[in-house]
């Protein structure tokens, strides 16, 4: 997360670290069900064996050196079978449901967001250089739609209908590397619902250059397919 | 009387399917209409015109009766009269298709003869428009169309057609009333019937997700009219838009001719902040971060289309700040190169508005509790001060902290003026301060008297830590008081080595294990769970029979922990 701030410890109980089997970090995920983790398909590209990844749950610090962490290993992949960049991932065992792990809200199918939503960005990705490294920071900004997003001062047509656009038109915080498959969420009424996958971006943090994410509610039926399936 | 085409409405780009249709060709548009004028084969209602090709095609049908498709090179002339649903004057030249009388009964066919054997006849009165069985005024009537019913008892009867409002034109959604076509300003305020882009593609409906998922949904843009497909600018583009039903074409501008009228004058306008600014009209011309503002009707350093031109009722003077295009808060392009735009910090009118409300009448009369029940949610007293002094910030303001406990996110929760509240069910009254190093903070209130305190029924516990007397997973957390193992033998405590001896599981080795007394603990993993060694020296250690908690119960997307909701903005 570029800028933004260091989140207050254990808030965003969702947020998944997703790590080599040697507990290296390299993409976020979200937790949506005790045993079931949403995250990015690019995320999974160097391996299709579940056993070349673990998930951390619980964890404030990159280094996952509270009593809190669940580290679980995952059983299987999923990834989404157009080639869209979402996958899901079936824990080998259930997560355990604390104040430190928590599934976040999916939204309703289809559902759209209006584009002046506050939404939110977590992860332990590239900061570059905005210091809170190692801690699970957070940065909030409003989701663009798609039809101002495709400008061609900002994304140029390159952002599809199954993504949306969350950023500041100044730039100057975004997510980033490292940030990958983790959620956008936005709060409505009290919860938050996770409506986008943090997928890519021109840069990070470039003016006019808005984050992109996978819109979630488009493949609610797929993700519940998986699940009752599997 | 002016152009023969001003008779006509023009629709660029489309081409219509009709079977009753004469192919001419002629030199331009005019002479085609001369042509549709003259047509004596059928009633001409329209005509196709292709420039390229200098083909004139005039047309029985138009595009209330027909199917409508893109064609880039032909215009579509509809002669406006065959448009109207009302009439003008006594309704001579009224062409709709009204066919019943004004007490219901329907109309008989012109060209019938039952039940009544009408003198006025299509033949006799060929360019009357004695259609089918519509009100028409063939014989200049003063109480306007007519028609002969298909009541024996009645032969004729005058129909209730409306009367056509100046330069209002109704469409064919005949229910939606009479609409005005054409613009004032940026067609912000359009509500007119336009359902067709400027290449002519069909307008999406507003409500619709297809072909294009969009977030311009009534829900999201309340107010701005985004009903059936018609054009609109709900987000302040320089002219009225729609998504298309084009699957390759997301968007396009339509159309809508100007009004001639002159915009209307401008609002007073307010020399402070009040909502998103839209109405800001005051002369602060320096951005937040210090930059000085460039002129909107300059095009140096930065080139833009917010010109006073094209943005005609925004008040784009100087370089003042402004929010012409329905942004957070007024803002201008920079003179500096390397920050194209940015906002501007204009003082908020919070302070006038509670002013004025203090004296309105008795529905704003200020309640005065001193006190909070429960945790506060129901609070709905004045006090505006936090624990350590700071005065609130406004709840429809976002400054100088940004949020979202908004009025409409939260309709329940009387987030009025900056009196604290507590619409997120915290442990009491808060809000966020002016103070723009404190996000925020609880308010200076005390808990009412226990003594007067309503009994209210507990809301379901939610928490979530673990019943201390089951096991999640292999019981690795386990920290209850189960001291026996599944086959009854006493636990030995951790800290003795007494009957057996061990090094390695002692509260000094595993300080995070909660080896405590002689509990049953898994401090090493165990796949099988929580165990202990016993007390009896024949058995250095059993599993514990610990039961397995049941699934946690959780409510998705809420924390046990605040968010900081920190957002750069």
């Amino acid at each position: 997360i570029v800028a933004g701030c260091i989140s207050h410890p254990h808030s965003w109980p969702w947020q998944i670290s997703l790590r080599t089997s040697f507990g290296l970090h390299f993409c976020g995920g979200t937790l949506i069900d005790p045993q079931w983790v949403l995250t990015a398909a690019h995320c999974l590209e160097k391996s299709s064996r579940p056993s070349a990844y673990k998930v951390y749950l619980g964890l404030h610090r990159e280094r996952a050196s509270e009593s809190s962490v669940q580290k679980i290993d995952v059983e299987k992949l999923f990834k989404e079978p157009h080639r869209v960049d979402i996958a899901l991932l079936k824990l080998k065992s259930p997560a355990i449901i604390n104040n430190h792990v928590i599934p976040v809200c999916l939204p309703k199918e289809n559902s759209v967001l209006g584009g002046r939503e506050e939404c939110y960005v977590t992860g332990w990705g590239d900061t570059k250089g905005t210091g809170g490294d190692g801690y699970l920071k957070e940065t909030g900004f409003p989701v663009i739609e798609n039809k101002i997003c495709n400008r061609p001062e900002f994304l140029n047509g390159k952002v599809k209908s199954h993504e949306l656009c969350a950023g500041n038109i100044h730039g100057g915080t975004d997510s980033c590397q490292g940030d990958s498959g983790g959620p956008l969420v936005c709060l409505d009424q009290d919860k938050f619902v996770q409506h986008g996958v943090t997928s890519w971006g021109l840069g990070c943090a470039q003016p006019m250059k808005p984050g992109v994410y996978v819109r979630v509610s488009n493949y609610i039926p797929w993700i519940r397919s998986v699940m009752e399936n599997n | 009387k002016g152009d023969v085409l001003d008779d006509y409405l023009r629709m660029d780009g489309v081409w219509i399917l009709t079977r009753n249709k004469q192919f001419y060709e002629t030199n331009n548009e005019i002479e085609c209409a001369e042509k549709c004028e003259a047509e004596r084969n059928f009633t001409c209602r329209a005509f196709l015109y292709t420039r390229k090709k200098l083909q004139c095609l005039t047309l029985a049908e138009n595009s209330k009766t027909t199917l409508i498709f893109s064609s880039t090179d032909s215009v579509l002339y509809e002669k406006r009269i065959y448009l109207l649903q009302c009439k003008r004057g006594i309704g001579k030249d009224y062409r709709g298709t009204e066919a019943k009388t004004w007490r219901g009964i329907p109309c008989q066919k012109w060209a019938e003869k039952t039940p009544h054997n009408p003198n006025i006849t299509p033949e006799k009165y060929p360019s009357a428009g004695l259609e089918e069985n519509y009100c028409r005024n063939p014989d200049d009537d003063v109480n306007g169309p007519w028609c002969y019913t298909t009541d024996p008892a009645i032969r004729f009867d005058y129909c209730n057609i409306p009367e056509c409002e100046g330069q209002v034109m109704q469409t064919t959604e005949a229910t939606e009333g009479p609409t005005v076509d054409c613009m004032i300003c940026n067609g912000e305020d359009y509500h007119g019937n336009v359902s067709r882009t400027e290449s002519g593609l069909e307008c999406q409906r507003w409500d619709a997700q297809e072909p294009h998922m969009h977030g311009y949904t009534l829900k999201h843009f309340p107010g701005k009219d985004l009903k059936m497909n018609y054009c609109r600018n709900p987000d302040g583009e320089l002219r009225p838009w729609c998504f298309t039903t084009s699957p390759t074409k997301r968007w396009e501008y339509c159309n809508i001719p100007r009004c001639t009228t002159p915009p209307p004058e401008p609002a007073p306008g307010r020399q402070c902040l009040s909502g998103r600014g839209e109405d800001y009209r005051g002369t602060i011309s320096v951005t937040e971060s210090g930059n000085t503002c460039q002129h909107w009707s300059s095009q140096s350093p930065h080139r833009h289309a917010r010109t006073p031109e094209n943005y005609p009722c925004k008040n784009l003077e100087e370089n003042y700040c402004r929010n012409p295009d329905g942004e957070k808060m007024p803002w201008c392009y920079t003179t500096n190169r390397t920050a194209r735009w940015e906002y501007c910090t204009i003082p908020s009118c919070d302070g006038v508005e509670q002013d004025t409300a203090a004296v309105d009448g008795p529905e704003q009369a200020q309640v005065t509790e001193e006190c909070y029940r429960g945790n506060g949610v129901s609070y709905r007293g004045t006090t505006s001060f936090t624990v350590t002094g700071k005065k609130c910030q406004a709840w429809n303001s976002m400054s100088p902290h940004r949020h979202n406990k908004t009025s409409d996110r939260f309709p329940n929760a009387d987030l009025r003026q900056n009196y604290c509240r507590n619409p997120d069910a915290d442990s009491r009254p808060w809000c966020y301060t002016t103070d723009p190093g404190v996000r925020w903070e609880y308010c200076n209130l005390k808990k009412c008297d226990d003594n007067l305190q309503i009994t209210l029924p507990k809301p379901p516990q939610t928490t979530l830590e673990p019943d201390p007397e089951c096991i999640n997973g292999n019981g690795k957390d386990y920290r209850g008081t189960v001291a026996k193992t599944a086959r009854g033998r006493t636990c030995q405590d951790w800290r003795s080595q007494r009957p057996h001896s061990h090094d390695y599981f002692t509260p000094l080795t595993h300080p995070e294990a909660g080896l405590e007394h002689n509990y049953c603990r898994n401090p090493d993993g165990d796949v099988n769970g929580p165990w202990c060694y016993t007390t009896d020296p024949r058995k250095a250690w059993e599993y514990c029979d610990i039961p397995k908690c049941p699934p946690a119960q959780y409510e998705c997307g809420k924390s046990k922990v605040k968010q900081k909701l920190c957002a750069q903005r």
